[in-house]
């Protein structure tokens, strides 16, 4: 859950 | 991944594919605004660029694809194959009134000063505001579709549950992103109005005023 790491929601 | 998270995502993906058999069963794209599905189809190409830089998962990168193509396809049919049938006297929205503050949000609001996060913020923030040529559109020819009701029912559920989605990821993960639990509340609340039409209206008589 860090701010910019990967983003798996779309 | 969560219940809500997924049912939201089927949810958003229902919407999408409504919208897309709806406008090719009938041939018509009368009663639909082709800016609102420009935005979108911004706003989807804005945030998955990371396909091109990270793999995350089969779900991630199919569910990716399918949107993307299913945004383009939509604003092939309104703007190319079925353009007689496009109500743009009614679609008369200014989108650069949305695309230009957004995008100077983005550049002031984000987690990271770098060009993919600012385009993902561009897309989280003008996401939330895309439905609006869709809502003026049908406030000021004063009726919609059952089916375009529908469409936008789904994409109004769609972020509700993903409000649910961070709730839970808030608890259980103690994960909370700012920008996208903001800017969700914003297009949850855009579509309270219509929710709220929706339900006394569209399953009582079969036509939305």
């Amino acid at each position: 859950g860090d701010e910019q790491g990967v983003k798996d929601e779309l | 991944m969560n219940v809500f998270r997924l049912t939201g995502d089927l949810s958003h993906l229902a919407a999408i594919i409504i919208l897309l058999l709806k406008i090719w069963k009938t041939r018509s794209c009368a009663g639909i605004s082709g800016k609102s599905q420009i935005l979108f189809a911004l706003v989807f190409t804005t945030r998955y660029l990371d396909l091109l830089t990270s793999f995350i998962s089969l779900y991630n990168t199919c569910m990716k694809i399918i949107y993307v193509g299913c945004a383009y396809a939509t604003v092939y049919l309104i703007y190319a194959k079925f353009r007689a049938t496009y109500d743009g006297n009614h679609d008369t929205f200014r989108i650069e009134f949305l695309v230009v503050p957004v995008g100077g949000l983005a550049f002031l609001v984000n987690h990271d000063f770098s060009p993919l996060e600012i385009l993902w913020t561009f897309s989280i923030y003008l996401e939330s505001v895309a439905i609006l040529p869709q809502l003026f559109m049908i406030s000021k020819t004063g009726e919609a579709e059952t089916i375009t009701t529908h469409y936008l029912f789904c994409l109004g559920v769609y972020r509700a549950l993903y409000l649910f989605n961070w709730i839970w990821r808030f608890y259980f993960e103690g994960f909370f992103d700012m920008i996208a639990i903001v800017a969700g509340v914003v297009q949850t609340i855009l579509y309270c109005d219509f929710f709220y039409l929706y339900v006394t209206k569209v399953n009582a008589v079969q036509r939305f005023q």
